[in-house]
């Protein structure tokens, strides 16, 4: 049975995406059965799963609209893709328009959480990603999760959101989802160089590192992550391919 | 008479509520009148600008709140502070509340505008910092403004969210607010000596430099830039202290 995990923080690009990304790829390369979700309109992580040869009929988008007017959901051959060992579901920018019906709409906090449900069988990890926002969609994310990992880059203005979506978090436990936990804070695009990244870093440990796990591994800034993106390749194989094409 | 300029861009991380702080205190030194709104709920830009002394009463969110209650809105001086040369209107989480009511509000798009134009007389510039997100904070923003800067670090992911981004500009142009203009898209945290960052800003002048101007400054990445937005200050001074205190 899948674990299904969050990653999510509404502060904006902290690299929420990019590790929904490399740790599908990671699992998988150790044989784990991954399902990557893009909860997010921007929709960028369906444009690195992508392939030129793809055409997207159904997004998730699609899905919770569905099952928002209550009809029967589409067959999950319909919407659920594949790129090399990993499965994942894309987004669409209409996926905003359901984040504005969301609101209207009683008791839809759980509706992302009836979709994932049946497909748990099928996985060992099922990831989603969100966008940067403490809206309806994102609570929906954490609504079917049963932990949330938080990336999060040192830096003044990224630790100023974590007080408001540990709040969140909180609640999201006590009203609608008893069993979430908090995976962990990920710290990302860290330059351990530099004495302000220390220093936040540190900051953050001291507050949150007692009641909160926080991951040992810091993933440093490196311009190949961005050139994996912009190539729809993992890092790891971004990497593979840098060590073949250079020596 | 004041020029309203909104900065606005979806994607997040991308420097907006930086490109807005260090803007307000360049064009202060240049001996400009400066007005900086805070309109996201995350409230960075309100960080940067509170002082150790400084007690928030009124944000714009209460006025907000009052404009929409169709009441008399606060005297100016509950919800304009001062930090230096620059005055600045400051946000506060409650925001959030007031973006899921401004969808259920008929005509509320240009709230923020009306709050703005009895301001235009007091000042030269008044600049806006908005969300990660194309929801109605960013159309009252972008309904409010003269014209509209988008900052963008040169990276894939950057780059996709560019054409939902000039569509929503053009549709507010064309049924709420013929007036406003792109002045241009900025090139933020650019690391030019790589081959990504190089081939990017290529792609980007090619894709919109003939419909749209693209400053020529790029801005560097550099970590003083972190530096100063922790210690509250702007790049500039920044500097000037870094240059005080190394010499
Ligand atoms: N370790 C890293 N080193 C260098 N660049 C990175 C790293 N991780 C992410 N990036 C880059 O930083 C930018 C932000 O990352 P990403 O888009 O994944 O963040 P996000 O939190 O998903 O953003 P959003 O809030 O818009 O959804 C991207 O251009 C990405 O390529
Ligand atoms: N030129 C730069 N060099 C290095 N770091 C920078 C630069 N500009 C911004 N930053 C850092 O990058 C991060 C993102 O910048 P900022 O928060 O201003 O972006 P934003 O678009 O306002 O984000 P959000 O979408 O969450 O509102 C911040 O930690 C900031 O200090
Ligand atoms: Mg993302
Ligand atoms: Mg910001």
């Amino acid at each position: 049975k899948a674990k299904i995990i969050a990653v999510a923080n509404q502060k904006g690009g902290v690299a929420k995406t990019t590790s929904v990304w490399n740790m599908a790829f990671s699992l998988g390369e150790l044989g784990k059965r991954v399902l990557a979700v893009d909860f997010d309109p921007q929709s960028n992580l369906t444009a690195s799963f992508l392939e030129e040869t793809m055409i997207l009929k159904t997004t998730i988008a699609d899905v919770m609209t569905k099952a928002m007017d209550e009809e029967s959901l589409p067959n999950k051959e319909e919407y659920i893709y594949s790129r090399g060992k990993i499965d994942f579901i894309p987004s669409s920018i209409h996926l905003s328009v359901v984040e504005a019906n969301l609101r209207m709409e009683m008791g839809s906090e759980k509706l992302l959480a009836n979709i994932l449900e049946p497909l748990r069988a099928l996985y060992d990890f099922i990831l989603i990603d969100t966008n940067p926002s403490l809206g309806p969609l994102t609570i929906n994310a954490l609504s079917a999760a049963d932990s949330v990992i938080i990336p999060i880059n040192p830096e003044f203005y990224a630790t100023m959101g974590l007080t408001d979506l540990t709040k969140t978090i909180l609640k999201i436990r006590k009203r609608i989802n008893p069993g979430i936990q908090f995976e962990g804070i990920l710290m990302t695009m860290c330059d351990m160089q530099t004495n302000l990244h220390k220093e936040v870093c540190l900051e953050v440990t001291e507050a949150y590192g007692n009641g909160m796990k926080i991951f040992k591994g810091q993933i440093p800034r490196s311009i190949r992550v961005g050139e994996a993106n912009r190539y729809g390749m993992s890092v790891i194989d971004f990497d593979i391919l840098q060590k073949i094409t250079y020596n």
